[in-house]
């Protein structure tokens, strides 16, 4: 695993409580609200289950620490996005907290219904993008999840242990984290 | 693209330079003059990005190299040693406004 440079974090006590929003007007309309939500929801769970962090949607904005969108090309931020493929999404060092997702790409929950050659599972993006916002550059892990690259119809949201000991490393472990992974002298006091 | 090795020029290869420097393995302060030489510093970007991916080390673009740059990714940069990180260039952007 790979920390940001300086290693930022979120820097609150522990254990934290991080609000999310999705921005009504970047959004999709390929899937539903409901279905992005428990993509979303998912995926925030499963960094939420290994380290003394949760996460709690919030209708507004504004005033979110996360705030969630969907956006073509050039949208503000010197980073435009590219149409199909190529870039999927990219997001924020702690504490800026913005997560970005190309809106051209076809995103997919359920690859049955889905059938498109170029569908992207957007719980795995999430995640990966996640990670992101809480500290986590790029692993050279293939099976990690912080790993930049995801082809298409490809599922990958499972931490990988590399995912875990990152962010754990950061954050410290969530008091119920118990895994295939861990073992009894990886668990550490909520010390962040 | 398997024979191309250093001092060769070949058009088309500042796009892969561009891509490089794009995910922080060409450390150039400009991505606008990028020529078509297979030169040194494109030799190293490749070597940095082989052995970060965890592909086989050749410093060449050879198939699993290319392939693995047209394969979708997050936008984010890899390395933490570029100097460019937008991350943190947004941040001190976002700071000030």
């Amino acid at each position: 695993f790979v920390f940001f440079p300086g290693k930022p974090r979120w820097s609150r006590s522990m254990p934290m409580t991080l609000t999310y929003a999705f921005s009504r007007e970047n959004m999709i309309h390929s899937l539903s609200m409901k279905e992005i939500r428990e993509a979303f929801q998912r995926a925030f769970t499963r960094w939420a289950s290994v380290i003394p962090v949760s996460f709690v949607e919030v209708s507004d904005f504004e005033l979110t620490d996360i705030k969630i969108g969907f956006y073509n090309g050039e949208h503000g931020d010197g980073e435009p996005f590219d149409g199909v493929l190529g870039v999927l999404a990219h997001s924020f060092s702690p504490e800026i907290g913005r997560l970005h997702l190309d809106a051209a790409e076809t995103w997919a929950v359920d690859f049955r219904s889905t059938t498109s050659e170029v569908a992207v599972d957007l719980e795995s993006v999430a995640t990966h993008e996640i990670g992101h916002l809480l500290g986590l550059s790029h692993s050279s892990l293939k099976e990690a999840v912080m790993y930049p690259s995801l082809r298409p119809r490809d599922k990958r949201a499972d931490l990988n242990i590399d995912d875990i000991k990152g962010v754990q490393s950061l954050y410290g472990s969530n008091p119920n984290f118990r895994s295939e992974w861990s073992l009894e002298s990886d668990m550490s006091a909520n010390q962040g | 693209l398997n024979n191309a090795r250093r001092g060769t020029k070949i058009t088309g290869i500042s796009q892969f330079k561009r891509y490089l420097h794009r995910f922080g393995y060409l450390l150039q302060k400009s991505n606008t003059s990028f020529s078509d030489e297979f030169d040194a510093t494109l030799e190293l970007a490749l070597v940095r990005y082989q052995r970060n991916l965890g592909l086989q080390v050749t410093g060449k673009l050879d198939s699993n190299t290319v392939s693995q740059m047209i394969t979708p990714r997050c936008g984010d940069p890899d390395t933490n040693t570029t100097p460019h990180h937008h991350n943190h260039v947004h941040k001190t952007r976002l700071t000030k406004n």
